[in-house]
């Protein structure tokens, strides 16, 4: 019996918003821990982990571990019928084939179910090793947003470069080239506001604009974004899920012929 | 010219 009670229901509407463009079918797994996924595009070329932990939940039950196979996409149309402020409300029963979303409204007038087909997955889960990072960049996510969207307008690829002078964007197209650099800046109103970088070396690596404006769907989640980068490994894209949770990007770089 | 990299040559299956 698994019974999954979130007093701000939006946030797994921010989720599913920021994972349904990517990953198509995936594995739901509830433990003790918390309701996490793991998931490749087809392409094998980005790797999403979401983990919501336990403690976030109002009421968390899960009598054993769970793994809920689901087309995201559907369970993202379920999801939409629920209002920002809801209450929502995932059950299921061992050895279901089906999940139950419940929709509570915040002065509990109106009250929904729905209930969604379950579906066997295949997920090959995948070994995340600890990596110390050449470079790590926290910035505002709604900045970073408008980087990737601007670049694409020009390229395909951003080349993602850390040195002391601060991260450069950069892109390349038919029309020409752009170049974006933001500076550490502490000095601000608001700490969401900040770019702090902690550079341990310089690190420039390639990656495909399709793949971060993806990521980037996630921007309604968290004010602050953390790029991690380091030569010859996915770079990690995190956002925060308040303080419950995160969802992470893993995104492999292009490498040189 | 640049290889589009693949995620399973960095992680492994477990």
């Amino acid at each position: 019996m698994l019974e999954l009670r979130l007093v701000q229901g939006g946030l797994l509407k921010k989720v599913l918003d920021s994972l349904k463009d990517l990953v198509n079918d995936a594995n739901f797994d509830c433990s003790a821990t918390g309701f996490s996924l793991q998931a490749m595009d087809s392409s094998h070329v980005a790797l999403v982990a979401l983990l919501l932990r336990s403690e976030g939940f109002e009421h968390y039950r899960c009598d054993r571990n769970l793994s809920l196979g689901m087309n995201l996409s559907n369970m993202a149309k379920m999801l939409k019928c629920a209002g920002n402020d809801d209450i929502v409300t995932i059950k299921a029963d061992d050895a279901a084939d089906s999940v139950t979303f419940m929709f509570e409204s915040p002065n509990q007038d109106k009250i929904a179910d729905f209930d969604m087909k379950l579906m066997d997955i295949d997920s090959e889960h995948l070994g995340i090793p600890e990596a110390e990072f050449q470079a790590i960049v926290r910035m505002p996510s709604a900045e970073f947003a408008r980087i990737c969207k601007d670049l694409s307008t020009i390229g395909d690829t951003v080349v993602i470069s850390v040195t002391k002078e601060g991260v450069k964007f950069s892109t390349r197209g038919d029309i020409g080239t752009a170049n974006i650099v933001c500076r550490h800046n502490t000095s601000v109103d608001k700490p969401e506001e900040a770019t702090i970088i902690e550079m341990e070396e310089t690190v420039s690596l390639t990656f495909a604009l399709r793949y971060m404006n993806s990521f980037t769907k996630a921007t309604p989640l968290a004010n602050q974004v953390t790029i991690s980068l380091s030569s010859d490994l996915p770079v990690v894209v995190e956002y925060k899920v308040a303080e419950m949770g995160h969802i992470r990007f893993y995104l492999a770089p292009k490498i040189e012929e | 010219d640049s290889k589009q990299g693949n995620i399973l040559s960095f992680f492994k299956r477990v």
